[in-house]
């Protein structure tokens, strides 16, 4: 099974 | 104070409805260099980058840094009221409440002005990291748009597999299965139409039908389209503009 990942967890937060 | 003149009003009623559906509201960050909007979709999947730079404005002015918060619904609605050709206009104070958004056909007998108020956005700022694409794929928008368009009836997920020899798009169902291969091809008359592979390694990413499909909504507005594609990482889908771009990201579907 794929799951979604969250852009989140590639981009951080500034 | 912002002032920035557009020549064609199309160009940014075309931006708008290219991201409507994705972000609602968003701050346009103005600075003298030309107009950002960075945001990220609600369910934190995609995001959308905008850059019209100063010089695709026919005229641009703009001294102090502005974040202007703008809900698209509400922008849509004016920028309707105005013409694909209309000269368009767009006027911030430095403390403005209101975006002033004026219209001017090219006969310049009619002239119209709306305001739309402003909001207060408390928006998260992501950094985009520097990434080494595997490969980088360029092809007619409307080819892109059709193969997810094809494909969005079959799956949910579509997979794109790109080698030195082709890109190949892949999708899988309850109904079955279906596939797309594009090789790269030249055509000096027409390099709308061409496709372009630069690989420095093969490249397979699995990624949401649903926002791909949204992405081909700025279709309209370049006739060329670029994906960037790096393994397990978001991909990059790029829609250039004459004076900036319009860039999608989209976190992959990994497996558990």
């Amino acid at each position: 099974i794929q799951k979604q990942r969250r852009l989140l967890s590639y981009f951080p937060e500034i | 104070m912002l002032e920035g003149k557009l020549e064609q009003a199309s160009l940014f009623k075309k931006v708008v409805e290219a991201v409507r559906e994705l972000v609602q509201d968003c701050n346009f960050d103005c600075t003298e260099n030309g107009l950002a909007l960075q945001a990220m979709d609600t369910s934190h999947v995609s995001l959308v980058s905008l850059l019209l730079t100063a010089d695709g404005f026919s005229e641009y002015r703009c001294d102090r840094n502005l974040a202007l918060g703008i809900n698209l619904v509400s922008l849509t609605k004016i920028l309707r009221c105005g013409n694909n050709e209309d000269i368009l206009t767009l006027e911030a104070g430095d403390s403005a409440d209101s975006l002033v958004v004026r219209f001017e056909n090219t006969q310049q007998d009619r002239m119209s002005e709306y305001a739309l108020k402003l909001m207060d956005i408390d928006q998260e700022h992501l950094g985009i990291p520097e990434t080494e694409y595997a490969a980088s794929i360029t092809m007619p928008s409307t080819e892109f748009q059709r193969i997810c368009r094809d494909m969005q009836s079959i799956s949910e997920s579509i997979t794109i597999d790109c080698t030195k020899g082709g890109v190949k798009f892949t999708c899988e169902g309850d109904i079955g299965s279906g596939s797309v291969t594009l090789k790269p091809n030249s055509s000096a008359d027409k390099p709308e139409l061409c496709t372009k592979i630069d690989l420095s390694e093969p490249v397979s990413l699995t990624l949401s039908t649903k926002y791909l499909l949204n992405f081909c909504k700025a279709t309209g507005l370049s006739q060329q389209v670029t994906l960037k594609l790096a393994d397990e990482n978001p991909i990059l889908v790029e829609y250039p503009l004459s004076a900036g771009h319009l860039r999608f990201y989209l976190a992959p579907k990994l497996d558990e």
